[in-house]
């Protein structure tokens, strides 16, 4: 642990609470995508199979359980308590165009060919575009809620930390992971006509508008 | 190798 990884952490639950937040005081789902959540409790559940098989810490084990829970409670709150300002007409980015290439990229790379292992790189190369429906949404109505810019923020700063905490870590034990590195600039990557348009306009106190 | 290494990342 280093403090580019415990901030990067911090930072995914900080944008968890955000939308959470955003949620229940808006009473509105409006401006997320519901495509993207679900991808998001596929990432944690295909991921952390190994609750029940390894035990690393009891941080790393709370953190496990609650990103579990946190991402199903975000689809019932969307699927159930506030269905009615779900909009799935905007949501339409194709997921099998993600799942199946995800699902290659896996067989392909792994370190290991047992269930645990496949999951969890399906896990790693399908958080590296969960994000996609919801930044195909944003381009297509063009703009978005403060709120919920500060959540994509939030997320995307987890990406970005866990960048030098790679960094860190290939100083300090020599340590490196080939899959987690590229799935995780790649991720980064989508992130950045995102952040260009938050730090110009967002925290100028502009609302976030894409150019026509 | 990686084999039997734990995913100790979130």
């Amino acid at each position: 642990m280093n403090i580019f990884r415990f901030f990067g952490d911090l930072s995914h639950l900080a944008s968890i609470f955000i939308l959470i937040h955003k949620i229940t005081t808006t009473r509105s789902c409006r401006g997320i995508s519901f495509k993207t959540q679900a991808l998001y409790v596929t990432v944690f559940v295909t991921r952390y199979l190994d609750l029940f098989t390894s035990y690393v810490s009891l941080y790393n084990t709370v953190m496990k359980i609650f990103f579990i829970a946190s991402s199903c409670y975000i689809l019932y709150l969307m699927r159930v308590r506030y269905r009615p300002t779900n909009d799935p007409s905007i949501d339409t980015f194709r997921l099998e165009y993600l799942v199946g290439p995800c699902v290659v990229l896996a067989l392909i790379f792994n370190y290991g060919y047992n269930p645990t292992e496949l999951l969890w790189s399906f896990s790693i190369f399908l958080e590296s575009v969960a994000i996609l429906p919801q930044l195909f949404m944003l381009q297509r109505t063009g703009e978005a809620e403060t709120i919920t810019t500060h959540y994509l923020a939030a997320l995307g700063a987890y990406r970005a930390l866990y960048i030098p905490n790679w960094i860190y870590r290939y100083f300090s034990e020599g340590y490196v992971d080939p899959i987690s590195v590229t799935a995780g600039l790649v991720q980064t990557g989508l992130y950045l006509d995102f952040f260009y348009v938050y730090f110009t306009k967002v925290l100028q106190g502009q609302k976030f508008e894409l150019p026509a | 190798s990686h084999e039997h290494r734990e995913h100790d990342e979130l």
